[in-house]
């Protein structure tokens, strides 16, 4: 659906805040902390040419190029997270013990193309 | 949803969706680890959840396990100054193959200090599976861990299993701990089988996954 997203300067490669809701997935009776976290998650266009602000990796630039000359063959770069963030989560598992693990990679910091 | 679930609690580790039936409460040391790192105060750069500084050890598991052992009955052939004998059991199956224990700590906790300035003795012993050699060679199936002599002041004694849990890993060899308790003041003995009504024991272990945990690259 990238196509159909007319391009404005909200639809631009970026972070979305996502809250993720533990309660809301029914694991509040295990999930002792944290209730809920950002998870976020990127979402956006990546359009020729590539800003600086859009943090293009060297191959998404040339991408864009590649697009503009075969836009039928080549599609635009994703907009994907480049700098992610752990969480530790408190919790009981299935033997009543009490768990505090580190999760990595458990939420989106920035995003780029 | 469900599909979905399970295949999100997997990766968590978590084989299903966990269902406590007791839940106990949660030890205080780990909520100060826990809001160390994700409290509103906790630093937001560079973090080494791989790390316990709080024990000084690698790790990214800390597991708080209950006592599932029990008081031994009272017998005509104990020690007359023994106040308590106590199987001690906890449950490591939970762990999954791939971690590696870095720390297992014992605590002993005396909820009262009715008993203060008064000194007991403690014995510590590690029941272990004799083969039938040892049987022969009339081995013991005890092997001393640890014996003190402590006084009943409001505060916990620790004990370093490190190495025991370990070899409960393989859960066959682990037939858990048996702890004694001798009065040593003449006087007390009837005094102190009370003892048992406000000791607690928990153990808490730090393990490392290390398919979660990759050594730092070294710097170039």
């Amino acid at each position: 659906s990238y196509g159909t997203l007319p391009l404005m300067a909200s639809n631009i490669c970026k972070k979305r805040r996502l809250y993720i809701d533990f309660k809301a997935v029914g694991w509040q009776n295990w999930v002792i902390a944290p209730h809920g976290y950002f998870a976020n998650y990127c979402h956006g266009e990546c359009p020729y040419p590539l800003t600086m602000m859009l943090r293009g990796s060297n191959h998404a630039i040339l991408q864009t190029l590649a697009h503009s000359f075969a836009p039928e063959d080549v599609p635009l770069p994703c907009c994907v997270p480049i700098k992610m963030a752990p969480i530790s989560m408190l919790f009981y598992d299935n033997n009543d013990n009490v768990v505090l693990r580190h999760y990595d990679n458990m939420a989106v910091d920035e995003c780029g193309c | 949803f469900r599909h979905r679930e399970d295949y999100v609690l997997i990766k968590l580790g978590h084989p299903d969706r966990p269902n406590p039936v007791s839940p106990p409460p949660v030890p205080p040391v780990l909520w100060k680890i826990y809001n160390q790192r994700m409290g509103s105060k906790a630093p937001k750069k560079n973090q080494d959840l791989c790390y316990v500084e709080e024990f000084n050890v690698p790790g990214s598991i800390i597991r708080v396990f209950p006592d599932q052992g029990e008081f031994a009955p009272w017998s005509p052939e104990h020690p007359s100054n023994l106040c308590l004998q106590k199987i001690i059991f906890f449950n490591l199956s939970i762990m999954e193959k791939e971690e590696v224990v870095t720390m297992g700590r014992l605590e002993l906790r005396f909820n009262q200090n009715a008993y203060y300035g008064l000194t007991f003795e403690l014995r510590l012993y590690m029941t272990r599976m004799l083969s039938l050699k040892e049987i022969h060679n009339q081995k013991s199936s005890r092997k001393l861990l640890a014996a003190q002599t402590f006084r009943l002041l409001h505060k916990s004694l620790y004990f370093d299993l490190t190495n025991v849990c370990e070899t409960w890993r393989n859960h066959r060899k682990n037939l858990g701990l048996l702890l004694e308790i001798f009065s040593r003041d003449e006087g007390t003995l009837d005094e102190c089988w009370r003892i048992q009504t406000f000791l607690s024991t928990s153990l808490i272990t730090v393990t490392l996954n290390p398919l979660q945990c990759k050594k730092p690259r070294t710097k170039r």
